[in-house]
């Protein structure tokens, strides 16, 4: 009686109003405790949805590999440089989707800078000439994402820009 | 006593925030599926 | 002016058609939401209420009937069967469509539809747990909310203050659904106020401004567990239910310790002094940017810690407590008279006493709220009379002024709770001031030195024990344990003023006897 461990005041004299909402309560709970959420009650797989569904033969992958949505699968492709296309396709191609957060991500990492005006990642090339609190200018490469629909410019690849300003409010 | 709390499946050691992974108050295991994250507008 | 039937009728076919809309088609979304809108089904009316409580009802009767064996069958938490939610994701689809999409003036009437679409959901819920009692089957209410809360949190990802009055919205309706009002809902409550895409965005956007209401949430479920852990033993479910609570509360330790820190006098309030443990993780948080030196550092030097002199933050209302019970008045007036024989400190045991139809329910005789308020409260104003008086002094409680100190009004309250109270009331009394005892703060280090004071001055020994025993449970239990109580224990053990080890109580069992040399090796 000195302290908590050991016998306790409570319980033994319950008004009965409070009884009654105690065992009422416990009761609720234990058959809440039959029904608790399954893990997959939460799960909410997000739907891939391909922009244009295409037929392909059963025996190819139907849904896209769990590994897509592993951080560590795109750091990889950052590390070792040559995945830099397919961080770009993953950004422009797989739009609000974790894996175009994961992308952007490792862009950045590579020092890759988003440019909100022209939806395009540019890098510098060299130190930039001029570089105020407003912008910088210099020579950039950037990826040009752009495929023109007749097909005459061909983009999809990094080209170098030079004299340009990367104004900073359009920095993402 | 209560309970040994590093037995709950949270690592309280992490440098990063357990609640991106928090998966349930039941589960010893970490969130499945996307964890939090937002795309800016100017990505889409 | 429809009556039921045909209402009934055409919101079914109306919904039937949400259904058979390809769910990637985003294009088809905005003209059937205009063709709702122009129904007159999305005023925010008493139409736009029934219209959705019949969705409601629609799509969980759905998900039920999908269930594999019969829910009013009591079942073992691994036999729970799988059922079909998919009524219930693509009623989720429509209302987020519906507020992506609704042809109102973005801001309030947004906001507006989704708190009418909150209100019914809630009130729906309610309802069917209020009729189905033992058979009321949480599930599909659960996973509507697991589709409305990352779609709608995140409606307008450019305007946050949208986005907090949104998440307040959703703060009001688990507040509304918490376990006192819905037990049967407690198991989904939890998982959905604890859920990664809510309890963390209300604590960081905004500025703190979520803080009240995730606090809030948090005394809820405290106030639903506290009568049912006043005993050790706890059956299967309030066992689970208690350790779901560890592991929010472990979340919270570790990604918002500040939280548990600013809000540590309410929750202290509502946790049963049974669960030491629980209290424990509470009270040891402290702020991310502070580094806590060992307590067991040969010499530590507390008063020249830099942050002992500084107050915690604390956003609870102290206070509180003692308004309720018009107590406020005369404890200041003493404080400021220290009027000798004043009926103050002859009343003031009683005055902590609860009427015995409340001392029933509460498990307790006495007003832990109460005595939580008056012993902070009172600790208080006497470090800021400390500190004005000797401003430059390195630390509120540094023996130098034991003799002046021990003339303040503060301690004539506290020296007369030690003595007048009886056992039980002394527990917690002296649990109040150990509560005290956190991250290196002015409190922490007024509050160790009472208890030390009190333990040095009470000439009685059954006291003496007390104070060993509120400090020594809050240690034997497994972590965490809170810096201040550390350095205190230490500092009785150690310090020859106490005289701890010729103390006849350390030695009053074997066991005991065995503890305390276990402990003497720990703290070398």
């Amino acid at each position: 009686d000195l302290g908590t461990i050991g016998d306790n005041l409570s319980g033994s004299t319950i008004n009965s109003g409070g009884m009654h909402d105690q065992m009422y309560n416990l009761q609720m709970l234990e058959a809440a405790f039959c029904k608790l959420p399954q893990p997959k009650d939460s799960e909410r797989p997000r739907t891939y949805t391909p922009r244009h569904l295409a037929a392909t033969p059963p025996s190819y992958p139907q849904v896209q590999a769990p590994t897509v949505n592993l951080p560590a699968f795109w750091e990889r492709l950052g590390v070792e440089g040559y995945g830099t296309d397919t961080l770009f396709f993953a950004f422009y191609y797989q739009q609000n989707t974790y894996q175009q957060y994961l992308a952007a991500k490792e862009l950045k990492k590579q020092s890759w800078r988003y440019h909100r005006k022209y939806n395009t990642w540019f890098q510098r090339h060299e130190e930039p000439k001029v570089a105020t609190d407003e912008y910088e200018q210099g020579t950039y490469v950037y990826f040009d994402f752009h495929i023109a629909n007749d097909d005459s410019q061909h983009g999809w690849c990094q080209r170098i820009k030079t004299e340009f300003t990367f104004e900073y409010n359009y920095l993402e | 006593l209560g309970m040994d709390l590093t037995t709950l499946g949270l690592n309280l050691n992490s440098t990063e925030n357990l609640h991106k992974t928090f998966g349930s108050p039941w589960s010893d295991e970490p969130a499945k599926g996307d964890p939090e994250f937002n795309v800016p507008q100017c990505y889409y | 002016d429809l009556d039921a039937a045909d209402f009934r009728e055409q919101a079914s076919k109306l919904f039937e058609k949400w259904c058979e809309l390809p769910s990637t088609d985003d294009a088809a979304c905005p003209d059937y939401i205009l063709q709702l809108h122009q129904n007159g089904l999305l005023k925010g009316d008493e139409i736009t209420d029934r219209f959705f409580r019949l969705l409601t009802e629609i799509s969980v009767a759905h998900c039920l009937s999908s269930e594999g064996i019969n829910s009013s069958a009591m079942q073992s938490p691994q036999q729970v069967q799988s059922m079909s939610f998919l009524a219930i994701d693509i009623y989720g689809k429509l209302v987020s469509s519906i507020l992506k999409y609704c042809p109102v003036e973005l801001g309030s009437s947004k906001f507006f539809l989704l708190s009418k679409i909150l209100a019914v959901t809630v009130r729906f819920i309610q309802k069917d747990a209020e009729e189905r009692k033992g058979s009321f089957n949480p599930r599909p209410y659960f996973r509507l909310f697991i589709n409305f809360l990352p779609d709608l949190s995140s409606l307008e990802p450019v305007v946050d203050g949208a986005n907090f009055q949104i998440l307040i919205a959703f703060a009001n309706a688990f507040h509304a659904l918490q376990p006192l009002k819905v037990p049967a809902f407690s198991f989904a409550w939890l998982e959905l106020v604890s859920h990664r895409t809510f309890m963390p965005k209300l604590l960081t956007v905004n500025a703190q401004k979520g803080w009240p209401y995730i606090q809030r949430l948090l005394v809820d479920l405290l106030q639903f567990l506290e009568p049912f852990l006043r005993n050790a033993e706890m059956g299967q479910p309030v066992n689970f239910l208690y350790k779901g609570t560890v592991r929010v509360l472990l979340v919270l330790l570790h990604d918002f310790p500040e939280f548990l820190c600013d809000y540590h006098l309410t929750f202290c309030d509502v946790i049963p002094p049974s669960c030491i443990q629980m209290r424990n993780i509470i009270l040891s948080a402290f702020p991310r940017n502070m580094r806590l030196p060992d307590p067991s550092t040969p010499n530590l030097k507390i008063d020249l810690l830099p942050e002992i002199r500084e107050p915690p933050r604390i956003l609870s209302e102290v206070d509180a407590a003692l308004k309720i019970n018009q107590m406020k008045t005369d404890v200041d007036e003493y404080l400021k008279t220290r009027q000798q024989g004043s009926l103050f400190l002859t009343e003031l045991k009683q005055r902590l006493l609860l009427l015995p139809s409340d001392a029933a329910f509460a498990g307790t005789r006495y007003n832990v709220p109460l005595i939580n308020s008056l012993v902070l409260y009172v600790g208080m104003q006497a470090i800021q009379q400390l500190q004005a008086r000797s401003p430059n002094s390195q630390s509120t409680g540094n023996s130098a002024l034991w003799p002046e100190f021990s003339l303040g009004a503060s301690l004539d309250i506290y020296m007369t709770l030690i003595l007048d109270l009886d056992t039980e009331g002394r527990y917690l009394f002296l649990n109040a001031v150990a509560n005290q005892l956190r991250y290196p703060n002015n409190h922490t280090h007024y509050f160790s030195f009472i208890l030390l004071y009190l333990f040095a001055k009470s000439n009685q020994e059954i006291i003496q024990e007390q104070i060993t025993r509120v400090l020594l449970e809050r240690l034997i239990v497994n972590k965490p344990h809170p810096w201040g109580l550390l350095i205190t224990f230490i500092e009785l053990i150690k310090n020859p003023r106490y005289n701890f080890w010729n103390r006849s109580f350390i030695r009053c069992a074997p066991e005991i006897e065995k503890l305390f040399e276990s402990v003497a090796r720990s703290c070398g």
